[in-house]
């Protein structure tokens, strides 16, 4: 999973 | 996070201070692409709203607000308080014809189709073809200060880095992320011939001059 609640980098 | 994020990240942090400083220092954005900088400032502003919906970490969170901030300030730098010394008459890349097909893809290539996500893919991808006016502007002054073939390579090695990151989080934590590999690998492959003018010339004490 990589939508956005799970985005930690940037 | 591991070694290759962190650098990244730091490596990020340092090309964004060096430009700031630069600035500074020398009381003039010449050489500066004005308008790749309205496209970082597009990027992290698209990228970072889940500033406000959703917490990672401290880390996370200071240096997005460091980013948006030092975006907006660099700006501020060029357009108003070194307005000047802003080289307009080479920074001429229509950075619509980025905007546009990046913000089409985003509409059609996301994770899902959320306003937040739509956002974040849109930023990913203009992200990866930002620098363009920069190198634009020096391909056609033909040359670039010795402090913004730094700040260049320092931004450059970032996505170059976070692709070592990716294919770490691959074979240790089977994470990967398609949209951001394919946008790092077009962002970092458009830096290769800056890298090599850079490794050939400013390492070796010359200046950063296009070949004739």
């Amino acid at each position: 999973q990589t939508l956005i609640e799970n985005k930690d980098e940037l | 996070m591991n070694i290759f994020r962190l650098t990244g990240d730091l490596s990020h942090l340092l090309a964004i201070l060096i430009l700031l400083w630069k600035i500074w220092k020398t009381r003039s954005c010449s050489g500066i692409s004005g308008r790749s900088q309205i496209l970082f400032a597009t990027v992290y502003t698209a990228r970072y709203l889940d500033l406000f919906t959703n917490f990672v970490s401290v880390y996370n969170s200071v240096m997005k607000i460091i980013f948006i901030a030092a975006a907006f300030a660099t700006l501020y730098l060029i357009y108003v308080k070194f307005k000047a010394t802003y080289d307009r008459n080479h920074d001429t890349f229509r950075i619509e014809f980025l905007l546009a097909p990046c913000a089409l893809l985003a509409l059609i290539l996301n994770h899902e189709f959320t306003i937040l996500e739509v956002l974040w893919t849109f930023s990913i991808y203009l992200e990866s073809v930002a620098i363009l006016p920069q190198l634009f502007l020096v391909s056609k002054t033909g040359e670039a200060e010795t402090i913004t073939s730094h700040y260049l390579f320092a931004l450059g090695s970032y996505r170059a880095l976070y692709l070592l990151n990716w294919i770490y989080r691959y074979y240790f934590e089977g994470f990967f992320d398609l949209i951001a590999i394919v946008a790092g690998i077009v962002q970092t492959v458009l830096y290769c011939d800056f890298f090599y003018l850079y490794i050939t010339r400013v390492i070796k004490g010359r200046a950063l001059k296009l070949p004739a």
